[in-house]
């Protein structure tokens, strides 16, 4: 079905770049 | 086409509206109304960074402002300067290229595309903050569709942050 591969796709970009956001570091230097 | 076309300012609104609640602050918090006082703004910053935005800091937001859109804007105003400062002094980033919210829109007028620019930053501080971990998943847990544009008004900030 392809709106459920699109639908997993779409999760997946939400996901990683999520996780993305979760792994930056962050704070000033310092 | 850049990020920031992409962007519809009222969907930005309404999915940042829904995010905004996710934080439980005293003060109602379902409507665009409910928001131009600035005192769920400046109570959802609290949960953000208590130690920067203590007491002190949130004594100065009036809290019964009724209609009086002279007060709300003086509130908007302070809650507007309390999230650059926060951004520059804790965050040690700087937003340039960003059109700031036009807090007396928001104030008289109500303006909800105004209004999803303030919290887009709100959103910025939450996401890059001691505890983002606690809002990021927050967000991961919410509807695809706010996800999605969530994660486009970060993506929006970010290109115009710099360290």
């Amino acid at each position: 079905d392809p709106n459920m591969k699109a639908g997993a796709a779409n999760e997946g970009v939400l996901a990683n770049f999520f996780n993305s956001l979760l792994s930056k570091k962050t704070g000033a230097p310092g | 086409m850049s990020t920031s076309e992409c962007l519809d300012r009222m969907e930005l609104c309404e999915s940042l509206l829904t995010w905004i609640q996710t934080f439980g602050v005293e003060a109602p918090c379902k409507t665009v109304e409910d928001l131009t006082s600035g005192i769920v703004m400046a109570q959802a910053l609290q949960k953000i960074d208590a130690q920067y935005f203590n007491e002190a800091w949130i004594s100065r937001i009036k809290p019964d402002v009724g209609d009086n859109w002279r007060l709300k804007i003086s509130n908007l105003k302070k809650v507007l300067k309390g999230i650059l400062d926060y951004n520059q002094e804790i965050l040690g980033q700087h937003i340039n290229d960003f059109r700031l919210p036009d807090v007396t829109l928001i104030g008289e007028h109500s303006d909800a595309a105004e209004l999803g620019r303030m919290l887009q930053l709100i959103l910025g501080c939450a996401v890059s903050c001691e505890q983002k971990q606690e809002y990021i998943q927050t967000i991961m847990s919410m509807e695809e569709s706010v996800q999605h544009v969530v994660m486009t008004a970060i993506q929006e900030l970010m290109s115009k942050e710099t360290p």
